[in-house]
């Protein structure tokens, strides 16, 4: 698993399916912060 | 036409699946149809990594194997023929029989773009040697290209149309194919790689996504999948901060006041391509209405106000209106928009606002400015299809 998974999702599972727990910031931040990069490889890719 | 590998974790799977079910949605996986044995079949054997622990779960989920066929050889230089393709449905079909929790699952497919020649020369072949294992044909759609396309573009009768021609393209090959299976729209938006800059997600992307709606229940495509809900581009209905955009909006009005039930409607004293008229049932589960209502739905692409006037069979009726209006100095192109006044936003991370109507006395006009479009609920209709 990623380091999001370990930090967020495991801990997350005994909430029960939906439960709702905010997610842990640094995970938040990690994954704000790869977006843009993804954006762009998504949508260069979508372009072609 | 380089590829490195990428890992889809079982927790990511996961989570995916409890976001879904969380969310009353119903999760369909599009498989890798571009793993191939030598002799060209497909190879399922990653595939059955990820529906051995799906099925380990008991995930009820639906599948789809590959992406836009029609443009493999030029995103990846392998060639697959829709005959092909069609058989590796076969097999895709039998190996879900192979799993207890997939059983009663559903297989959708090919996922076609646009209807152009050489797709339809493939969805047709694809269709005479997998159509019967699949429960639902799917296709792609985008008006226009989101690198050209203008605000014209977007306010255009002409380019609104297109859709239909597009459609019934795909009808007729299906139907003479595998006459009767239901045609779903798999993957559809306003503008292709990535939506329109400063158009696909503001109030002026109303007309392409609520008219697709209308025109796509009129002519029996029961099922439409935006393209996309969060993600790449400007054609998301909520943005990188969460924040819904224009078509949020109108998807969550859509879905509270129209019914799946389609009634003929027609118009006169205007032009129907400019003043676009759709009526359904109104969505019985909407508590405040009640079998026999009916919901009226108009976007008005004229450049001045229409007053529009119900027939004489519903002059006496009570009428709720829903109008849409975009919110700010950027008129259409602003991304934020009102409902009958009030400024639709979050109340807070998890809540979403009253959609608050606006009752009109029996007999009013309806009065659509120009470049808008909403909602009307004709209430105590008693519309027969409706009961």
């Amino acid at each position: 698993s990623t380091l999001e998974d370990r930090d967020f999702w495991e801990s997350q599972v005994n909430q029960g399916i939906c439960g709702v727990r905010s997610i842990p910031t640094a995970v938040e931040e990690l994954l704000l912060s790869q977006w843009p990069i993804q954006e762009k490889i998504l949508l260069k890719e979508q372009y072609w | 036409k380089k590829y490195k590998n990428t890992t889809i974790t079982k927790s990511t799977v996961d989570i995916l699946y409890s976001f879904a079910k969380c969310s009353k949605l119903d999760l369909i996986f599009g498989l890798n149809a571009l793993l191939r044995k030598r002799g060209l079949q497909w190879d399922s054997s990653n595939a059955q990594l990820l529906l051995d622990y799906c099925a380990s779960q008991h995930y009820n989920m639906s599948w789809e194997l590959g992406n836009e066929p029609n443009s493999f050889r030029k995103k990846s230089g392998i060639y697959i023929d829709g005959s092909q393709l069609g058989q590796d449905f076969i097999h895709l079909y039998h190996l879900l029989r192979n799993y207890s929790s997939f059983k009663n699952s559903k297989l959708y497919g090919p996922d076609v773009g646009q209807p152009r020649k050489n797709t339809q020369k493939l969805l047709k072949s694809f269709l005479k040697s997998g159509g019967k294992v699949i429960d639902s044909v799917t296709w792609h759609h985008y008006y226009v290209n989101g690198r050209h396309a203008t605000r014209e573009d977007f306010l255009s009768p002409e380019v609104l149309e297109t859709f239909i021609t597009a459609v019934k393209d795909v009808l007729q090959i299906v139907d003479g194919t595998v006459p009767g299976k239901k045609v779903w729209l798999g993957e559809t938006s306003s503008a292709y790689g990535g939506g329109a800059p400063r158009l696909s997600n503001t109030y002026v992307a109303g007309f392409m996504w609520l008219d697709k709606l209308g025109l796509s229940a009129r002519m029996g495509i029961d099922v439409v999948m935006r393209q996309v809900f969060y993600g790449a581009g400007t054609y998301h209905l909520v943005d990188a901060n969460f924040e819904p955009l224009p078509d949020y909006w109108l998807s969550l009005l859509y879905k509270k006041l129209v019914g799946t039930k389609v009634l003929k409607v027609g118009l006169k004293g205007a032009d129907p391509k400019k003043l676009r008229v759709y009526l359904h049932c109104t969505n019985n589960h909407n508590p405040m209405y009640k079998e026999g209502d009916v919901t009226l739905f108009l976007l008005n692409l004229y450049n001045v106000t229409k007053h529009v006037q119900l027939p004489h069979n519903l002059y006496n009726k009570h009428i709720d209106e829903y109008l849409l209006l975009p919110h700010g100095e950027q008129h259409i192109l602003s991304r934020s928009v009102q409902l009958n006044g009030h400024v639709l936003r979050m109340v807070d991370n998890k809540t979403l606002p009253a959609l608050t109507k606006k009752p009109l006395s029996p007999g009013s006009t309806l009065g659509l400015p120009a470049f808008s479009y909403g909602f009307y609920v004709i209430k105590n209709a008693k519309a027969i299809a409706c009961i």
